[in-house]
């Protein structure tokens, strides 16, 4: 489970 | 960023310009929920406070400021400039019903619980159920004018769109988030009735109307 640290997504 | 995930953000903004373009030519809101604009207001801004601290890319900066500043005026049109074309008699959601119970399970169910990531989620929950007052209003009046089917299509095949998008993701970069892809999915599901009247209704010409 890979969660970005930071939300790249609209 | 994929393909799917740009055509969803292009369905989106598409979305978004059909609103604020029917509400400007026509000088009119009627039909449309003062509501639901609010609450998208408030999932921009509480979704893209990032928007100076966290660059990601030209492309995303310039997205979220169109988002903020296109639903903000539309809440600026449907609220001041076009007040008395504003139908609040059948705009009666009552949004508290949405906002506290999201406040409350964005506290409980997130990734990280730093004020920026609760508010994210907030926003993630809260977007999925922002259309609620649109829809309900449309269920009272029991018709809608066929710009506003068209936005709201636009708008549903965003979301449906992302669920696209995350799934290639999950492939391509072993990337999920559950939290969106959950939200995402919910957001989706509310706007299935509307899909199937839009698809045998609007597509064949005719108005787009609730079965009373």
């Amino acid at each position: 489970y890979k969660h970005l640290e930071m939300h790249d997504e609209l | 960023m994929n393909v799917f995930r740009l055509v969803g953000d292009l369905s989106h903004l598409l979305a978004i310009i059909i609103l604020l373009l029917k509400i400007w030519k026509t000088r009119s809101c009627a039909g449309v929920s003062g509501k639901s604009q609010i609450l998208f207001s408030l999932v921009f801004i509480t979704r893209y406070l990032d928007l100076f601290t966290n660059f990601i890319s030209v492309y995303n900066s310039v997205m979220k400021i169109i988002y903020l500043v296109t639903s903000l005026g539309t809440v600026y049109l449907m609220y001041f400039k076009f007040k008395a074309t504003y139908d609040s008699n059948h705009d009666t959601f009552r949004i508290e019903f949405l906002v506290v119970p999201v406040g409350g399970l964005s506290f409980l169910v997130n990734h990280d619980f730093t004020p920026l990531e609760i508010l994210w989620t907030f926003s993630i929950y809260l977007e999925s159920v922002a259309i609620l007052p649109q829809l309900f209003m449309i269920s009272k009046t029991g018709e809608a004018e066929t710009i506003t089917s068209h936005y709201l299509f636009a708008l549903g095949s965003y979301r449906a769109l992302y669920i696209v998008n995350w799934v290639y993701r999950y492939y391509t970069e072993g990337f999920f988030d559950l939290i969106a892809i959950v939200a995402g999915c919910v957001q989706t599901i509310l706007y299935c009735d509307f899909f199937y009247l839009y698809i045998t209704k609007v597509l064949k010409g005719k108005q787009l109307k609730l079965p009373a």
